[in-house]
Order: C-alpha cells, then sequence, then structure tokens
C-alpha cells in the first residue's frame, strides 16, 4: 500500500 | 531497488532515446502514433501529481521529470517539426474509450477516493493501454522500421520487468501492490503478439511484418 514516503516506483 | 526494477526503468530510458534517434535520423515520425504519445503524457502527467509535494527522491524526481519532458517534447516534435510525416489517415484509433474506460476503473480500484490517488490508478489503467493507438497503427500498415520496433519492445520490456519486480518485492519486502501488479500484467498481455512476431521476425533479422 501506499507509505507516507509517497510512491516509491516510477 | 533490485536489478529487475533498474532494468526496467533503463529500458523505459532507452526507449525515449530509440525513440528521439529514430526520429532525428530518419527525419520523419512516420510510423509513430500521435494518439500513444498523447496518452503517454496524460499519464506521467497524472501519475507524478506528487512532483507538486514532495517527497522528492533524487533518482525518482530525475526520472519523472525526463519523461514529463521527453513525452511532452515527443509531441511537440510531432506536431510541429515533424508534422508532413505524421500518418494521421491511419492513427484513429479511438482513445475516448481508452480513457473513459481507464477513468471508470481509477473510480472503482484505488488506494483511497482522493485526487491523487484517482489520478494515480487512472495513470496506471491508461499507461495499459496507452500503446494500443500504435499498436493498431501498426496492424493498419501491416510493416514497421526496425528501429520503430525496437523502440515499442523497450518500451513493453519496461513494465514486463516491472513484474518479476514485484515478485521480488512481495517476497523479500512483503510489499504488494495489487492496482500497479494487475495494469502492469494486462499492459504486458497486451504486448504478447508484438512480443511473439518481435523476437520470430526482428531478433532473427527480418523485416517486421504482420500476415496480411
Amino acid at each position: 500500500g501506499k507509505e507516507k514516503g509517497g510512491k516509491d516506483e516510477l | 531497488m533490485n536489478i529487475f526494477r533498474l532494468l526496467g526503468d533503463l529500458s523505459h530510458l532507452a526507449s525515449i532515446f530509440i525513440l528521439l534517434h529514430k526520429i532525428r535520423t530518419t527525419k520523419s515520425c512516420a510510423g509513430i502514433s500521435f494518439r500513444s504519445q498523447a496518452l503517454y503524457v496524460l499519464v506521467y502527467l497524472t501519475r507524478y501529481l506528487d512532483l507538486l509535494w514532495g517527497p522528492w527522491l533524487l533518482y525518482n524526481t530525475v526520472m519523472k521529470l525526463f519523461f514529463i519532458g521527453s513525452s511532452v517534447y515527443v509531441l511537440y516534435l510531432m506536431k510541429f517539426d515533424y508534422k508532413p510525416s505524421h500518418d494521421m489517415g491511419l492513427d484513429n484509433f479511438k482513445v475516448e474509450y481508452l480513457i473513459g474506460g481507464s477513468f471508470v476503473m481509477a473510480l472503482l480500484f484505488n488506494l483511497a477516493f482522493t485526487f491523487d490517488e484517482v489520478m494515480w490508478s487512472f495513470s496506471l489503467w491508461l499507461e495499459s493501454v496507452a500503446i494500443l493507438p500504435q499498436l493498431f497503427l501498426l496492424q493498419r500498415t501491416g510493416e514497421a522500421e526496425t528501429i520503430t520496433t525496437h523502440y515499442i519492445f523497450a518500451l513493453g520490456a519496461y513494465r514486463a520487468l516491472y513484474i518479476p519486480n514485484w515478485l521480488y518485492r512481495w517476497v523479500m519486502e512483503g510489499r504488494v501492490e495489487f492496482i500497479a501488479v494487475f495494469a502492469g500484467i494486462i499492459q504486458t498481455i497486451v504486448y504478447a503478439d508484438f512480443f511473439y512476431v518481435y523476437f520470430t521476425k526482428v531478433i532473427q533479422g527480418q523485416k517486421f511484418e504482420l500476415p496480411a
């Protein structure tokens, strides 16, 4: 799911 | 970051450089679907909304800006510098259905019913089918320049390589993003016929030709 750090893939 | 993700991203970068190289060296955008290119601009603009609020990881941010910038640049080249070579008559796939269908999917499947999450989901569904106008154009012309097929292959390989990346992350990090995985699998299936012809003809040194 979405983490607080945001999406980490492109 | 793992090897599949890195290779996927490099394949994505390569696809854009191949496309720009094709347009420059042949001084033509013949065989390239303007509609698919326009869909990619929409995909990147809706996916990378987080560029507005961060967090800004160097690798991701540079790539996001590059994908937005290069896709807009390709549209510009096709619309202005190389306009006469554009196959407008044949490039007429109804993209409204792709956009509408992706929007409905985004409304149904999202991580939260917020603007940015719906847009993020929309971008994944739209990306999964954004190559269809390009494949449709290929079907209409029945053949393609080899360099154009390298471009389509690299673009398809990028998402295909994300699939082992997701498997790796699921196993190693216990992390899985179902919307991205499902849309990514659809995207790879959409390319299946193309991959088949690419491997059986282009890789063997033959011209890319579809059966009449």
